[in-house]
Parts: C-alpha cells; structure tokens; sequence
C-alpha cells in the first residue's frame, strides 16, 4: 500500500510534470538582428 | 493458473468496483492513438520517433522541442555575408542597410518581418515588400499582392476592388491565392 | 558570508549570460576570475558554489513570475557546468571526479528539496537542469566534439562521452521514483529525454545498454510495487501510461534492444501488465518481414528465419547461479538426481507477493526458471546448428524431457510458470520460437502426461490465451501456435472439460 505522504508527493508531481517547453533548448541571450525601431502599431508586436 | 483466473478479464463487469484487475493495464487500450501521438508510423518507412520525443504523455507534449542538430562549421563563418563583417549580419540602419535587404526572396523578407517586431529589420522588409507591390493588410496582419493574371473591378465609389490576390499565409508559411473585396483603407 | 559573497557572484555570471552571447570571450575571463580568485579554485570551493548557486536558482525559479522566463538562473548554471567540463585542464582532479561532485552536489540539493518542502516539493527546476545538462552536452558532441578546436580537449571529451552518460544515468538511478516519489514524473521524462533514451541505446557497443536497463526495471519495480489488485491510483495509472509510451517509441526505434534485454524485462514486468508484456515480446527485427501468422499453410519448419538464434545480451543461467551445473549436466546425462536437485533448487526461501492475475504469490523462483528456459533455448540453438532436425525436435532429447519433467515433477504453480515462460519465447521468427512451438504443442497432445493432460492442456491453454486476449500488438510466434492448435484435428478444443464449464472462454473460442 503506497503510504499518505508517498501519495501526496505522487501527486503533486504529476501536477508539476514538466512538459515538453521545459525539456527544451535553454534560452540564452541572443544578439539581436537589428536595434529597436519604431514601426506601424498595425504591424504584429509578438514574434 | 487456470483459465478460471482470465474469466474477470474476459467479462467486462459493468460496475467499476467488481472489476478486479485495471483493464488498461490487463487487456491495455487500442494503442493506434498512443502510436498516432508518437508519429508512427508516419509513411511505410519506419522513422524514428525517440530523438523528437518531447514527452511520456501526449498532453504534456504541448509543443514541438528542438530536436538534436548539428551547425557545419562552414555555415557559421561566412564572411561577407551580405557585405557584413560579422556572421549573421545585423541591420540597424534604414539608410545603408536597405540595398542588401533587397537581394533576399520574398519569404526571407516575411519571415523577417513577422519575427522581429520592433526593429529597423520589420522596417526594411516591410519597404521591400512595398516596393515588391505587396501591400500589408492592417487587420488581416497579412500581406497581399495582386494576382498578375486578373485585373480587379474597382467599385462604383472608389473605395474597394473585388479581384483575386495572393496572400502570404504566417501560420501555414505559403502563398495562397484568393478572391477577395479589397478595400483600399484598409491596407498600408 | 562566504555563502552571500558566492550568490553575488553567481548573480553576475546569471547577468552576465543575458548580456553576452554564451560564446563571447567575456564568459571565458569571468570563469578564469572565479578560478585565480579562489571560487573555483578546489573541490571544496566548487562544493560550496554550485551548492549556494543550486539554492539560489531554484529559490529564484519559486519566486520568478510564472508567465516570464522561470529558467534563466538554471539555465546559466547549466551553461557553467558544461563549460567546465570542458575548459578545465582537470590536473589535479580529473573530469569524470569533477562531474561526479557537481551531480553529488545537485543530487544533494534535490534531496533536501524534495524532503524539506515536502508536498509543495517543485521537480521542474531540478528537471530542467538535468535537461539542459544532457541538452548541453549533446550539442558540444555533436560530430564527435568537432566544435572543440584544441585537439587534446577534443580527443579527451570523445573519450570521456560515453562516462559522460554513465556518470549521468548512475545519478538518475538514485532519483528513482521509489526513492523520490515526488520526482516521478520528472524522472520518467528524464529517461526517455530526446537526448538522452535515443542517445544510451545507440553508445558504441551497447556500452549504454546496462545503465539504460537499470533505469527501465526502476521504472517496473515502482510500478509493480504500487499496482495493486484492485485499485490503482490515477497518478500510478498515467505513469503507466507514460512507460508504455516510451515503450512503444523504443520498440519502434531500437527494437533490438527489447529482442535481446527480454528476459529481463519479463523478470521485472508486474505480471498483470498483458499489454507492455505483448509490446516488448512482439519487437522484431528492423529489415524482417513477417509471414501472415493465420496462414493455413504456414510451417515453421519451411521458415529459414527459424534457423536463426536470437540475439541475447548476456547468458541468463550465470555461472555463479548454482542450478547451472545441474541443468548443463541434465542436457548430457538426464538422471533423476539431477532433475530432483533442479527441483529442489527453484524454491524461493519466503513467498514473493506478486499481484497475478489468478494467484497472489509465488514459492517458485520466477527469474530462476526464467533462465532456465531460456538458457534450454539457447542450448537447443547452438545445437541446431551441428545436429540434424529429428535430434532436436525430439521428444525423447534430454531438452525436451527436462521441460517434460520440470513440469510433470513440479506443482501446478511449477507447470504454469515453466509453460508461461516457454510461451515468452514465442517472438519473431527464430530458433526458439520455432523450438517451443514444437515443444508446447507437443505437449499440449502427449499421452505421456498420464492423468495430468487436460491439467497441462488447461495451462497451456491459458497461457497462450491471456496473450491473445489482449488488445494488439500479439507476438508472431503466439498467434502462428495459437492458429495452428485451432486447425489441428488431433484436439477439439471446444470439448475439452475445462472449456466446456467456462462459457466466457467457450465464446471465445467457438468462433475462431
């Protein structure tokens, strides 16, 4: 029989698995392509 | 040892609780889904599924990983690359970097537009489509150019044209054509 | 304090990344400062610091916004790790001691972790190191390390890589869930890592195959202990599911490593596991194409496939097992000496608790007759090879009657476990399955068994059907037995006793 607290730690780790964007590349600082610059509030803002 | 001992198996109680054994595990589940998730088989060849594995569990594969690969040194140094010192070149200025954004294809061009929001790069590619005649739709967020082979019916008021356009498509990454009432403020 | 002095500098080798790119010079000088200024500068100081950095990431992964990014402190000790394995000139200790104290030291503040905060334990930041580290350390080995330009550093790593994962897998052994349940999940998705599961079964000669072994019966045992009869909790059921799955990408990519591990595997599988137990014994070979197992005038005999010995890992019955004598002595000489001390030798000094389907516990040694079996196999494969087919597929060969006796000798407990394990052998076309087919249906008609045949019919019987009964993958060897038995005019299997009272099976079998 699983005791209580192996129970409650079961659980909650199936509440915290990890999914696949934490096995993912590390992100690190990337230089950018180009400064920043004002374009048209049309234009997407989200990559 | 008999085969008394399959009967709970084989009769499916209705009721959960006289069920004895957990049939997921006893007589499992059709795994033609399970496989599916894991992209086998994906055509008559047998690919392999573990180095794109993102995850145990369908559900928590929320999103392609990166899978393992491997830059050639040869694509890392290029010199001169578009007559830039460093490897990949920047552009941080409209004036002197316009010409070199002019030798890419048109899909460079969208992709450097929709994946670096904010910057002097948007803004080039975004000159460059228009000279290209490509227009960028305001609330469509989507470029479109003419379909070279039919002349749109401007209307009667001069604010629209029915006719049928290319549009670049971000999510799919292609040109679709498609008939389509253009009105004129609604583009840049 | 010395430990706030190594926050600070830790926070600026944090800030630091997410200024510079992780290849700029500037990372380089940082780490030689931490190197001349004493940071780095011996075990003890190394300890200390990854130990204050350890704690100080994952308390920064509790505290970031979750929507922002949770991951930049691991990610940079990820990337300081990785950059000493390689940058080192590891003379005083070398690189296999230097990554054997920074997984003792994250090992070390996973633990206090995982008992400290006990229910509101989070694995994902000690996942997401691990991760990268493997991440990391697939991208420096890419092309055998030809990032690395110095060509002592690089011929050193190439070396140390497959220590790399050994190093690697033996931490992963110690976070078992049985151990960290509150890792569990964590765990099963570190095992089957993109760089990682593929990565251990394809090391140079197998070299990963062991430690990767260890990993999946870790796997097993924490489920066989927490399956119970009948009730199994949601969490045990989706990390089922979660091992089937990997099972299911394993047998795709690298079914030999099932083919030839499947002994193990079915010593550490809970027997109630049908399914995983048919996905592990149906891997077949990569280029083999299977003859349809229904087809009437499917012989075995005509098979070449069936002259073919499978591939085993390791020899099942050791020489250090105490039985092997006997049995290797039965095979020459058969005499009842020897199959009583074979006898004598299987039982187990105290019951194991298994949760079977139909019995609860075992007084026979499962594992030890397992290897005896198949060690019978491989025996009858080699020979296959030297002696013609009647001598072999022969009810009087010393192999034959050894199973015979095993069974005609043994409890009931004992003929089901031996048939069992002979129906275990019945995979993919090859000498064993070819063997045991004959051997069960011989069996399943011999008037040698005296009163004890409808006993053995019933055994074999069932032992072939609880494979069949199951939803798919069923292994080739089953199926082709199973079909011919249905076709076989010497036995009606619909008017046998014990089908007869059962009408669930009768309906089962009726139509086929």
């Amino acid at each position: 029989k699983m005791p209580d607290r192996m129970k409650a730690q079961l659980e909650s780790s199936l509440l915290n698995c990890p999914d696949s964007l934490d096995a993912d590349s590390p992100h690190f600082y990337r230089k950018p392509l180009s400064l920043p610059h004002p374009t048209s509030i049309f234009f997407p803002s989200e990559p | 040892f008999g085969l008394k001992a399959l009967v709970p198996l084989i009769r499916q109680e209705d009721h959960e609780s006289a069920q004895t054994y957990d049939s997921s595990m006893t007589l499992g589940a059709d795994l033609s889904s399970m496989l599916h998730s894991l992209g086998i088989p994906r055509d008559s060849k047998r690919h392999k599924v573990l180095y794109t594995f993102q995850s145990p569990w369908a559900e928590t594969s929320r999103s392609e990983v990166e899978p393992r690969f491997f830059i050639p040194e040869s694509f890392t140094n290029i010199p001169e690359v578009l007559q830039s010192q460093s490897t990949p070149p920047c552009f941080n200025s409209v004036q002197e970097d316009h010409q070199r954004v002019a030798l890419f294809q048109d899909e460079t061009l969208f992709y450097l537009f929709y994946k670096h929001p904010g910057t002097v790069i948007q803004e080039l590619t975004y000159l460059e489509l228009r000279k290209r005649n490509w227009r960028y739709h305001k609330t469509l967020k989507a470029w479109l150019t003419k379909d070279p082979k039919m002349e749109p019916a401007v209307s009667a008021d001069g604010l629209s044209e029915r006719g049928s356009y290319v549009f670049f498509d971000p999510q799919r990454w292609e040109k679709c054509q498609r008939d389509f009432l253009l009105f004129y403020n609604a583009i840049m | 304090t010395r430990k706030e002095r190594y926050f600070l500098v830790f926070t600026e080798w944090v800030k630091l990344l997410q200024r510079v790119e992780t290849d700029d010079i500037s990372t380089l000088v940082f780490i030689r400062q931490m190197m001349e200024k004493g940071v780095l500068s011996n075990s003890d100081s190394l300890i200390e610091f990854f130990k204050a950095a350890l704690e100080l990431s994952v308390f920064s992964f509790k505290e970031s916004d979750p929507t922002g990014e949770v991951f930049t402190t691991i990610d940079a000790i990820g990337k300081l790790i990785t950059k000493l394995l390689v940058l080192q000139a590891f003379s005083d200790i070398s690189r296999s001691e230097y990554f054997n104290i920074v997984l003792s030291v994250i090992a070390v503040v996973f633990a206090k972790d995982h008992e400290q905060k006990y229910v509101t334990f989070n694995e994902r930041p000690h996942f997401r190191l691990l991760s990268n580290l493997l991440y990391e350390w697939e991208v420096l080995r890419g092309h055998d390390f030809i990032k690395i330009s110095d060509n002592q550093t690089r011929r050193e790593l190439s070396e140390f890589d497959q220590e790399f994962y050994d190093i690697f897998s033996t931490y992963l052994h110690s976070l078992q869930p049985i151990a960290f349940p509150g890792f569990s999940f964590a765990w099963v998705t570190l095992i089957s890592h993109r760089m990682f599961l593929p990565t251990m079964l394809r090391l140079p000669k197998k070299s990963g195959w062991k430690n990767l072994m260890l990993l999946l019966i870790d796997l097993l045992n924490f489920l066989d202990t927490y399956t119970s009869k009948n009730e199994v909790s949601n969490a045990v059921s989706v990390v089922y599911k979660g091992a089937l799955r990997v099972f299911l990408g394993i047998s795709n990519d690298n079914p030999e490593f099932l083919i030839e591990n499947h002994l193990e595997f079915m010593n550490n599988l809970p027997p109630s596991y049908f399914q995983l137990k048919n996905v592990i014994l149906s891997s077949i070979p990569k280029k083999m194409m299977l003859p349809n197992p229904y087809d009437s005038n499917l012989s075995m005999e005509k098979l070449p496939a069936c002259q073919e010995l499978p591939e085993v890992f390791y020899d099942p019955i050791s020489d250090s097992s105490t039985l092997k004598k006997p049995v290797d002595n039965y095979l020459r000489i058969p005499t009842n000496s020897l199959l009583r001390t074979i006898l004598h030798g299987i039982y187990k000094t105290e019951y194991d608790i298994k949760n079977g389907v139909g019995y609860d516990l075992l007084a026979i040694d499962s594992n030890l007759v397992r290897a005896i079996v198949l060690h019978i196999g491989i025996e009858v494969g080699l020979e296959n090879q030297k002696m013609p087919y009647s001598a072999l597929f022969n009810a009087k060969s010393a192999y034959y009657t050894l199973l015979f006796n095993l069974i005609h000798e043994g409890t009931v407990e004992l003929k089901y476990q031996v048939v069992q394990v002979m129906a275990e052998q019945l995979r993919y076309p090859n000498i064993h399955t070819y063997w045991f087919s004959y051997v069960l249906k011989t069996m399943l008609t011999s008037k040698d068994w005296g009163e004890q045949l409808v006993d053995i019919q019933e055994i074999i019987l069932r032992s072939l059907l609880e494979r069949l009964i199951v939803n798919k993958p069923h292994a080739w060897g089953i199926s082709v037995l199973f079909s011919q038995i249905i076709r076989d005019k010497n036995i009606n299997l619909l008017e046998l006793p014990f089908v007869k009272n059962l009408p669930e099976i009768k309906n089962i079998l009726a139509p086929l």
